[in-house]
């Protein structure tokens, strides 16, 4: 694959789903053949895209099971998640195991959808992935979260250890109305002055989409304001 | 201790430290002497309300070194989390160690603020309580994170395992002006008919508590819908 993004943060619910969600189908509607690879064992990301989330998947993957990834669009394919991920099989595989497994598939991307909490499944991501996504909204424990995927990647890269050798920070769900939302953009480039900062602002369209459980190209009017927001960390990640 | 309560929710970002943190405050400012036990490696709730969250919590706790609580506030004191909960030490121990642990304590009320994800660190909260409080927003993601947690704790109760024997859905971060909220009570009414619904609206208030790392009670008006719903819950809990 050209690309190999993985889309993480340590702290719950700041969009990380959704985000992959999103630059999945963007890249898609693009042309790009995209798989997504779901390494949540609440498999979010497959049922959010329509797919079924106890299909074999990511954890099938990882233990040579083969499975076939679930085209869900034109140019879109998703590998599930699901409780298999939490196995002590996969616990106690190589944190390289999945950029080995992924490499049989030729999409032109393949995007990771990492989980709150379970570390090693987040390490599978940052392994296998190019470039990271790291999510965060305006809360201080996003912000805590954040820093702490950056001291991960950070300290991997200085070992030279394999995986992403470059990331970003996604400031998610901001709504400059709020006072929080306000600073947010000042505060991670006092923490992280070195790393861009991307911007996906709230947009009801971007929750509706996987609620709907179709991709946000397809479900939403390209003008809103989710859609052109994803489109440019595309175009972010394409500029590499 | 007369009331031991578990936060949880599987789904990450729902609200779960916000809720166990406004219910050990209004608790405290009653006049209840409260335990929050902080069962995340995030250690969000031990932050939330004041604490150092890198000083020794529930992990030594668990591992039988005993740690003092920290004391925040008149009446409430805090096991901070951190990552030695991530550690095998702990992941090796039986379901019940948390409930064995806590006894040594006396506080009136227990509370417990479970992670996202970690299966291994949620159920040592459902098992250490006697009623659960689950946590759910307007997504489907959420509802589905909702009944993995239901289907846990009635497992339990059926096969007379100990811990929870009852439980509630709170409704968190409720703004009936949007569409999928207005929904949300009625899609939890179908799905769980015999379980009880609390509600706590979206108040910014809430938010900036644990911004400001001062217990609710303390940095917020005392009529704000957040600390009226807090005591709502507070009042079932106290009816049980
Ligand atoms: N830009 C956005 N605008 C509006 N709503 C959003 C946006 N991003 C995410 N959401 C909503 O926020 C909630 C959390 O998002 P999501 O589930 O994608 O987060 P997550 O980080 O993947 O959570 P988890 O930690 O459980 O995996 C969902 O209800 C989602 O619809
Ligand atoms: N009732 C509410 N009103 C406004 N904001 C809220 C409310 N409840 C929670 N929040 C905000 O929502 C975000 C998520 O809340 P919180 O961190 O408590 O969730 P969590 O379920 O504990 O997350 P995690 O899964 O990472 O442990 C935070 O920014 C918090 O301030
Ligand atoms: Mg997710
Ligand atoms: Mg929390």
């Amino acid at each position: 694959a050209s690309m190999k993004v993985a889309v993480a943060a340590g702290k719950g619910g700041v969009g990380k789903t959704t985000v992959a969600c999103g630059i999945a189908s963007v890249l898609a509607a693009q042309g790009n053949p995209v798989l997504l690879v779901d390494l949540d064992p609440q498999s979010n990301a497959a049922w959010g895209l329509g797919a079924d989330p106890t299909q074999p998947g990511t954890a099938e993957l990882l233990l040579g099971d083969n499975p076939v990834p679930i085209q869900i669009a034109e140019n879109l394919w998703v590998l599930p998640g699901g409780p298999g991920l939490k196995g002590h099989e996969v616990m106690r595989l190589d944190p390289e195991a999945l950029a080995d497994a992924i490499a049989a598939f030729d999409h032109a991307a393949v995007i990771f959808d990492c989980p709150p909490g379970w570390d090693h499944l987040e390490r599978f991501g940052l392994v296998a992935a190019e470039v990271v996504l790291i999510v965060v909204d305006a809360h201080p424990f996003a912000i805590q979260g954040a820093a702490r995927v950056v001291e991960t990647l950070s300290a991997r890269r200085q070992k030279k250890r394999q995986g992403a050798q470059r990331w970003a920070l996604v400031m998610s769900r901001v709504d400059l109305r709020r006072a929080l939302d306000k600073d947010l953009e000042s505060a991670l480039a006092a923490m992280f002055p070195d790393i861009d900062r991307l911007l996906i602002r709230q947009d009801v369209a971007l929750s509706l989409a996987t609620t709907e459980r179709v991709p946000v190209v397809k479900a939403a009017p390209q003008n809103c304001r989710g859609i052109v927001d994803l489109q440019e960390v595309v175009g972010w990640l394409q500029n590499g």
